[in-house]
């Protein structure tokens, strides 16, 4: 199918094209009857350079509002964008008009990712305090086994 | 009114993402 | 009811009917600007011709004539193609979203379930504090453990130099040693006892 572009560009020819058609010579001599008896040759004249003209500033216009607008660029993107979606059959999603709704949305990928790197420090640190916790059992048994040895030796002693 | 749609759209294309990155920089310099 | 088109406004930057309006506007100065010019033409040839009987006022009507049939052509061809640009061009299909709408697609939150989420969040960061601290104390104790440890082994090595000293000494067994050295220490004091009572 064309792209947003040729179709706007055929579109605006089109208009031009029925809008000098509708605007005939015939026409134009009819209206102004009077001159075009006295000077047929330069009605002409008058007439063919008021629809170049016409078509020229028209055409300069429009070329203006696109280059403006960045309309080709756009255009083109929009295209792309349309093709990308071709699968997807159901409306989209719209701005619900509750910005605060609709940011949230825009936060989600971030917090979950926030939630994942929480998840996994939280995971080391309950590992190295699982480790650590198990040193200092050990430590404590350790001190209850020095405990013992000096009361069995104070015990001797006494 | 043409105005005010504009103005609109502006804001929803744009401040997502200048709200998002200020929430990136929370998250970061609490992971910090 | 007006459509604000507003999710191709986000697209484009403008409004698609802002666009047309200018469009239209400038087209249709540009009508104007040329009959004007046709006219004031006719007029400028016509003063070549000073026996004729035309007057300004006949090529006003003239302009006139033309230019109300080509506006109302314009109008209707102009309204015409803006249907079309509207639809087929400056519009974005129903199924389709913007690129920077697409998180919307992907995470779909409902109002709960960003809440279940945060509070998720902040419930990960109470347990992440909790073993921080935890950790901190952990920590804290073993430094304490290697202290105490220390005192506790110094001990037991001052019970050892204890035994060193004695084993130096010959007496291995203490207990046996000191035994030993009580039960001489009675004989010796029943000896003195004895040698006393003799001297008497």
């Amino acid at each position: 199918a064309p792209g947003r572009a040729q179709v706007f560009a055929a579109v605006v020819d089109t208009f031009l094209e029925k809008l000098v058609t509708a605007g005939s010579y015939q026409r134009f001599a009819n209206c102004y009857r009077s001159f075009y008896k006295l000077q047929p040759e330069m009605t002409r004249s008058i007439y063919d350079q008021l629809v170049s003209q016409l078509q020229t500033s028209i055409k300069e216009e429009i070329q203006e509002v696109k280059d403006e607008g960045n309309l080709d660029m756009l255009f083109n993107s929009l295209d792309k964008i349309v093709e990308e979606a071709k699968d997807h059959k159901e409306p989209a999603w719209r701005p619900s008009g509750i910005p605060e709704e609709d940011v949230r949305s825009a936060m989600v990928p971030y917090l979950l990712k926030h939630r994942s790197y929480l998840r996994k420090v939280l995971k080391e640190k309950e590992e190295e305090n699982r480790k650590v916790a198990e040193s200092v059992l050990a430590g404590r048994e350790r001190i209850a086994e020095l405990q013992q040895l000096i009361q069995a030796r104070k015990l001797a002693w006494q | 009114f043409d105005e005010l749609i504009v103005e609109t759209a502006t804001k929803r294309k744009q401040w997502p993402k200048k709200i998002l990155m200020h929430a990136i920089q929370t998250m970061k310099a609490e992971q910090e | 009811s007006v459509n604000p088109m507003a999710y191709e406004a986000q697209f484009f930057g403008f409004t698609p009917q802002t666009c047309m309006l200018r469009i239209y506007t400038a087209f249709q100065d540009y009508l104007f600007e040329m009959m004007l010019v046709v006219e004031r033409v006719i007029l400028k040839k016509l003063d070549g011709f000073p026996g004729c009987k035309i007057s300004p006022c006949q090529i006003r009507k003239s302009t006139e004539k033309f230019l109300l049939f080509m506006k109302d052509h314009f109008d209707k061809l102009f309204s015409k193609m803006e249907e079309v640009l509207l639809q087929l061009v400056l519009n974005i299909p129903e199924n389709v979203i913007l690129p920077e709408d697409k998180v919307h697609e992907q995470y779909p939150y409902t109002k709960e379930q960003f809440q279940a989420l945060q509070e998720e969040i902040q419930q990960l960061q109470q347990q992440y504090r909790a073993e921080a601290s935890a950790g901190q104390a952990l920590q804290a104790e073993l430094e304490e453990q290697k202290a105490v440890r220390a005192e506790l082994e110094k001990i037991l090595q001052w019970f050892d130099g204890l035994d060193n000293i004695c084993r130096e000494h010959g007496t291995s067994n203490f207990k046996e040693s000191f035994a030993f050295l009580t039960q001489n220490c009675k004989k010796l004091q029943a000896v003195l006892k004895d040698v006393e009572k003799k001297s008497k």
